[in-house]
């Protein structure tokens, strides 16, 4: 269930979020 | 006794683990709309999404994490996210919330068409986490070195996720001694980053 989730996606995505600000 | 630098660090910790958590208004969704069973499972993948990016934003405060190399920083969230989940999950139903929250968590939960095969296990470690009566600091330090386990698959740097873990690791042998004096259970379990391993 926890790769279906694309768990390291969500990873990237919120690792990046201050980044992005 | 707690040097002053350890001190420092329990409180950061414990201030980030308590500053991030589920948005309200997932949890608000949680608790009080009735759903049927394929809904009950979709907002449960939800509400796993959430978990994972409020468990990243957690790591991300743990003092050093953002100094570690980019990959290694996904590699120890990867690896260590099923594992920090339960164990929040697990401080989540073992503090008792009010006006039987848990009571409604569960029942959705096990609604969900979720297979008993893991629905079982996971409420037996729930429970056998609740009775370890561990305080918010030993919750917040154990996900912290949870996550920041240097044996995790594709970690390149393993001695500078040691270098941060280790004095974390040193500080729960502390905590847990001055918190439970006469309950070694929790101090063997706490001294082997492996509990979680064992547990799952």
């Amino acid at each position: 269930p926890a790769s279906n989730l694309g768990l390291e996606d969500i990873i990237r995505k919120a690792l990046m979020g201050n980044m992005e600000e | 006794e707690l040097s002053q630098d350890q001190q420092v660090l329990i409180s950061y910790i414990v201030d980030a683990h308590n500053k991030h958590r589920i948005p309200q208004d997932m949890a608000r969704k949680l608790l009080q709309e009735q759903f049927n069973a394929e809904e009950n499972f979709l907002l449960l993948t939800e509400m796993a999404t959430s978990h994972v990016q409020v468990l990243v934003e957690f790591t991300k405060n743990i003092p050093g994490f953002q100094s570690l190399d980019h990959e290694d920083q996904i590699a120890l969230l990867k690896g260590s996210a099923v594992e920090a989940m339960f164990l929040r999950s697990a401080q989540v139903f073992s503090k008792k919330l009010p006006n039987g929250h848990t009571v409604v968590l569960e029942d959705r939960i096990r609604r969900s068409g979720i297979s008993e095969e893991f629905i079982t296990p996971m409420f037996n470690f729930y429970k056998s986490i609740g009775e370890l009566q561990m305080m918010q600091e030993e919750h917040a330090l154990l996900t912290a070195i949870t996550i920041l386990s240097p044996d995790r698959p594709y970690v390149k740097d393993q001695q500078a996720v040691e270098r941060l873990q280790e004095p974390m690791l040193e500080v729960l042998r502390k905590v847990c001694k001055l918190q439970h004096p006469t309950n070694p259970a929790l101090c063997t379990a706490s001294r082997s980053s492996r509990v979680m391993a064992h547990e799952r």
